[in-house]
């Protein structure tokens, strides 16, 4: 869910507009739209249902995670976004046909271990690495 | 068997897949595991549906290396793993005695079949299992187990051996010996091109000779020698593009 707007007074200062002293361009992209933010979603991945466990030891499956999300301007804090993505998602706003928002994508990924036998019934046990989302963010 | 991590949410949407895109989608998971094709492991006999050694000692790993997986950056891995990331474990095809006309066999030879071992592997520690079964008699005694490589036999006098390690214990101890072949995995992979052949000898303090495991049945499943190498995995080979 999105946080509400804070009403805030103007400054003289070469800050960034706030969202509700341009109404119409910052609002339509800041999730009063509905859109959700850039964050992570459940997505799990099942060896039982693939029909693997005449092979696969364990697990019977795992939680890969995926990310989806909008990136737009402003980017909130809970978006894990980099000064480039902030920076790319301003521009955006200026020039939407020439640079794209910013990517929802994993930030941090973590491994999982599988186990399972080979074709020979020998035992393997393998860490894969970057195979779970732990974290998204604009990027 | 199930490992851990959270269970799919209750009422998940799922969407039906076409039998070809069913086999693509496999194809591709396969191929992030680093997997050729789907392994297609003989089904055990029905007789031996009791747990097999192998799977029991990986299992104890699979869940230390588990333990392991949430973070990359985490602090000094689980001790038993090393900086392994990939285990393999083998069951010895073959088991020979040999012995010099009296009762106890005199050396006891295990080989093991290690062509599955994906070239280009760094091989981080290897170790041989056998279970000790605890001794009636004399269970003081000090026995001493040596382990060699056969590198090569030869049919007019005894086979060349590579001295691997020595171990002692007494006559009464039970449970699993781990002996360290490194060496033997190691000069394996350099050639690649038979079976391993590992060959134990017991001795008691006075270089007496002693058999190993009594009984012509041999061990239970549960209970069978087992071979395990530890690799530091190379990189994923590129996947061809799609």
């Amino acid at each position: 869910a999105l946080r509400p707007l804070k009403r805030r007074q103007p400054k003289r200062t070469n800050e960034l507009p706030q969202p509700n002293k341009l109404p119409g361009i910052f609002d339509a992209v800041h999730g009063s739209n509905g859109r959700q933010v850039c964050r992570r979603h459940e997505l799990y991945v099942s060896f039982r249902d693939l029909g693997w466990l005449d092979w696969v030891i364990a697990p019977q499956g795992y939680s890969a995670y995926y990310c989806e999300g909008e990136c737009s301007f402003p980017l909130d804090s809970c978006m894990n976004a980099t000064n480039h993505a902030i920076l790319q998602s301003l521009v955006h706003l200026m020039k939407p046909d020439a640079v794209p928002k910013a990517c929802c994508a994993p930030t941090k990924l973590s491994a999982t271990s599988v186990l399972y036998y080979d074709s020979s019934n020998n035992v393997i046990l393998r860490k894969h690495r970057n195979m779970v989302v732990k974290a998204c963010g604009c990027h | 068997g199930g490992g851990p991590g959270p269970r799919p949410p209750p009422g998940c949407p799922q969407r039906r897949l076409g039998a070809r895109e069913r086999r693509d989608m496999q194809r591709e998971i396969l191929a992030v595991l680093g997997l050729p094709g789907r392994p297609r492991p003989r089904a055990p006999p029905a007789a031996s549906r009791l747990p097999a050694s192998a799977p029991l000692f990986m299992l104890d790993l699979y869940r230390a290396m588990a333990s392991d997986d949430d973070d990359d950056d985490a602090g000094p891995p689980e001790r038993r793993l090393g900086r392994a990331d990939l285990v393999m474990s083998f069951v010895n095809m073959v088991e020979r005695d040999h012995a010099l006309g009296r009762q106890e066999p005199h050396w006891k030879e295990f080989l093991f079949d290690l062509t599955q071992i994906p070239a280009g592997e760094a091989v981080t520690a290897a170790e041989f299992r056998i279970y000790k079964e605890p001794s009636t008699q004399l269970v003081n005694r000090t026995l001493h187990v040596s382990t060699f490589q056969v590198v090569q036999e030869h049919s007019n006098r005894e086979s060349d051996l590579f001295f691997l390690d020595l171990q002692t214990l007494q006559a009464g101890d039970e449970g699993w010996l781990v002996l360290d072949v490194t060496a033997a995995g190691d000069r394996w992979l350099l050639s690649r091109h038979k079976d391993l052949g590992l060959r134990l000898y017991v001795e008691t303090e006075d270089g007496e000779a002693r058999g190993w495991a009594p009984g012509s049945s041999g061990p239970p499943r549960s209970r069978r020698p087992i071979h395990g190498h530890f690799f530091r995995a190379s990189p994923s080979p590129g996947r061809a593009p799609r």
